[in-house]
């Protein structure tokens, strides 16, 4: 059964060590701030009050034997960088870590770590490009050019059926989810008919959604 | 032409405003530390060094008749909450705020914030998400029990076309683009063949994913 640890618990940190005990995870949590622990403790298999750059402390709370380590010391880079250096060199196989700056960042991915985290920059970026467009109401970009959009039904498809509104052909976008009051259909059928209200989830270029508004 | 306001530059701050610089978008970005406003003052429209709680500032800035205004002020919850009154109040038609806890997030609601945003929550239970499943490289919710996927490509479906792999009818689940290397196929065609290393993203229930792997 694979082993998690978590290193700060800010609130990146605290989300990260949650969802996964919320999993049923095996998950060891360490900080050296006694309120982060005293939150956490319920939640998780093991919580240590601990420094992490005390490598007998890691030792002692069983992280060195983790499969996957997070570690989320975000205002001290000095700290993240250090402790970041002694798991990977403790051989720990998977190591991520937040980072602050995108030197920071940088710092780390050198250092080995299997993956960067820039929590505060994804979610606004996502935040702003929907703010640009009117009627998107959230865009998840996966490919230069194409993204996931959710966005309101356009008014010239109200009433149509998919199959009517030829959206695949016509603008090449796919449309992947109706969500309509509190329900989602996942996947529509040919013959699902769009109503006033709608909001679409769709899949497709950055032009073509321009051309659909 | 719309008007943008952000009030408090820190990680999420900064790069809202930068995203919104950066599409030509006209940004006026406030913050009472002068090494905030010198790093954005070059990439935004008006840079002013102010104390959001100075309703006499707000005004200069001009920041009072923006269309939209996006709050992040972290861990100061007293003076989030209260410059988020002061331009709801002053009649700002959209106000996005950063929560740093659910408490924090609820007040903003309840005082007629159109967004609530948790930047780090949403980063940490996905990242989360992901480390749970083998092979889940990424998971993006957007209904109850259904998740966009990133994942390797399945050993069994080597070399197969999407056509054969027949994913909709066996599982429910929609191929929307396969990763190749440095490419992506958006919206792939049937037959196109599922390739050793090839990343999918898919749509479909988590039930439907277990069923796969
Ligand atoms: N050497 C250390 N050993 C253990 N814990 C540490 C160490 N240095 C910092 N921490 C802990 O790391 C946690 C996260 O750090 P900090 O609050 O600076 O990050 P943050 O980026 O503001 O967090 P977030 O944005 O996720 O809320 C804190 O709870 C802090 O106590
Ligand atoms: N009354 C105020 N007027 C203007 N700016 C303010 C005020 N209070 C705080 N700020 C600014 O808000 C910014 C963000 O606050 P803070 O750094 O506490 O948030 P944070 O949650 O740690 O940021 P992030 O996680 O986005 O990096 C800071 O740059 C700070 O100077």
């Amino acid at each position: 059964k694979k082993v998690f640890g978590v290193i700060g618990l800010g609130k990146f940190g605290f989300y990260v060590a949650k969802t996964l005990a919320e999993a049923g995870a095996e998950v060891i949590a360490i900080d050296k701030d006694e309120d982060k622990i005293r939150k956490i403790s319920d939640l998780v298999t093991h919580a240590y009050l601990a420094d992490a750059l005390e490598e007998q402390s890691l030792e002692e709370a069983g992280i060195l034997s983790a499969d996957t380590v997070v570690i989320s010391i975000g205002e001290n880079i000095e700290a993240s960088i250090l402790v970041t250096m002694l798991l990977i060199g403790r051989g720990i196989k998977e190591v991520i870590a937040k980072a602050v700056s995108p030197l920071h960042g940088e710092v780390l991915k050198r250092l080995g770590v299997a993956r960067v985290v820039y929590p505060e920059k994804e979610i606004a970026t996502r935040l702003a490009r929907s703010l640009l467009v009117t009627g998107v109401l959230e865009e998840i970009p996966f490919a230069p050019g194409h993204s996931i959009f959710e966005i309101k039904a356009p008014i010239n498809l109200i009433n149509r059926t998919l199959k009517e509104a030829d959206l695949r052909r016509r603008y090449g976008i796919n449309v992947l989810a109706i969500k309509r009051g509190n329900k989602v259909i996942v996947n529509p059928s040919a013959e699902e008919k769009i109503l006033k209200g709608d909001v679409l989830l769709i899949l497709g270029s950055e032009e073509s959604l321009l051309t659909l508004s």
